[in-house]
Parts: structure tokens; C-alpha cells; sequence
């Protein structure tokens, strides 16, 4: 599993 | 969530109430950049657009919910407040913040992660968020005396996104799958930006004497 963008930061 | 992003959140939070508090209690804005407080109505607007289609959790929604209605708070103060208005230093105030604007728009249109609208938009909140500052910074210099309130404003600010990195090391050594190259060179830029603010904060705060900034 690759990391990923994630948008869960303010 | 971890303590790191937490703390990180909430101090970004003091930082406005901060603020707002020395604006509404002093009726006055002295020292504090009209520009910058433009800059980061623009960065909340930008960035969460994503409360109108994407839900991450209660704690996310609300916190933006705040960040954008301070913003706004803060601008309508310093530009339309029958008497604070009078007390913005619109000469001190000279940053061409335009072209933070215009650069952060096309560093984002050649650098994103997936050329959609919203994402453009996002990653030029995460450019333009990283280099708002400048307008301040460059006020708080010609000001002279910086009162407490506005000093401290920006202490909680710049230690905000200090702990923001300290998060990012946290996540990225704990969680499988993070990973937001854009967000941390930005975040990484922004946080050295102040570099210089931060020492002669805590060189002032360790003499003693009111902050000024040569």
C-alpha cells in the first residue's frame, strides 16, 4: 500500500 | 488526530482570540497588517471550499467554520469598525501583497497534484498560507514598539506551525499511508519565515523589554 495525500489537516 | 496537531490546532485558535481580543478590548489595531488578515480570509475561503462536499469529522468542519468566520471578523474590524478602522497604520502597512496572490496562483497551476478546480484552488491556499505572513512581518519592523498583544499574536502563530511539522514527523512515522510533500515544503517554508521574528521575540522577552524588531 502507497502513501497517500490525504486532506484531514485544518 | 494526535497531541502534536491538537495542540497545533488549538494554538493557531489562541493566536485569533488573541487578536480579536486586543481589537475589540483596546478598539484599536495598531501594529497589525490589514493585508495579512486579507491574505488569510483568501487561504480559509480557498481551502475550505471542501465544506461544501467533503466531510472529514465534526471537529474539521467546526474548527473551519471558526478559522473563516474570525477571518472575516478580523478584516471587517480593521477595514469598516466606525473606530477601529481609524486606528489601522495604512502607511505602515505598504506590502505589495498582490503579488503573493498572483505568484501563489501560478505556482500552483504548474505545481498540484491533480489539475481539477478545487484542487488548484487548495494547493494555492496551502502557497499563499505559507508566505501571509510577510505583510506583518515586514509591519511589525517599521512599528518600533510592538505592544504585547500583537507580539504575542504572532509568537502563537509561528509556534502553531511549528508544532504542524512536529505533527507531520509524528504522522508520517506512525500512519502507513501519509504523505503531503506540497503541504510540508510549504509548511517548512512558512515556519522559517519566522526564524527571525522568533528570535528577537524571545531575546526581548528574556531582557525584559518591549519587543522591537530592527
Amino acid at each position: 500500500e502507497s502513501r497517500g495525500e490525504m486532506k484531514d489537516e485544518l | 488526530m494526535n497531541v502534536f496537531r491538537l495542540a497545533g490546532d488549538l494554538t493557531h485558535l489562541l493566536s485569533l482570540v488573541v487578536l480579536l481580543l486586543k481589537i475589540v478590548a483596546t478598539k484599536s489595531c495598531r501594529g497589525v497588517s490589514a493585508k495579512t488578515q486579507e491574505l488569510y480570509a483568501i487561504v480559509f475561503v480557498t481551502r475550505y471550499l471542501d465544506l461544501l462536499f467533503s466531510f472529514v469529522s465534526l471537529y474539521n468542519s467546526v474548527m473551519k467554520v471558526v478559522f473563516l468566520g474570525s477571518a472575516f471578523s478580523i478584516v471587517y474590524f480593521m477595514r469598516y469598525h466606525k473606530v477601529v478602522r481609524h486606528t489601522y497604520d495604512r502607511e505602515l502597512d505598504t506590502f505589495r501583497s498582490s503579488f503573493l496572490v498572483a505568484g501563489s496562483m501560478v505556482l500552483a497551476l504548474l505545481i498540484n497534484s491533480k489539475y481539477t478546480f478545487f484542487e488548484v484552488l487548495w494547493t494555492f491556499s496551502i502557497y499563499l498560507e505559507a508566505v501571509a505572513i510577510l505583510p506583518q512581518l515586514v509591519m511589525l519592523q517599521r512599528t518600533g514598539n510592538i505592544d504585547n498583544l500583537t507580539g504575542n499574536y504572532v509568537f502563537l502563530l509561528g509556534m502553531y506551525r511549528g508544532l504542524y511539522i512536529l505533527n507531520w514527523i509524528y504522522r508520517y512515522s506512525t500512519e502507513r499511508r501519509y504523505w503531503q510533500m506540497i503541504v510540508w515544503v510549504s509548511g517548512i517554508i512558512q515556519t522559517a519565515l519566522y526564524a527571525d521574528f522568533f528570535y528577537y521575540y524571545l531575546k526581548c522577552w528574556n531582557e525584559n523589554r518591549t519587543l522591537v524588531i530592527p
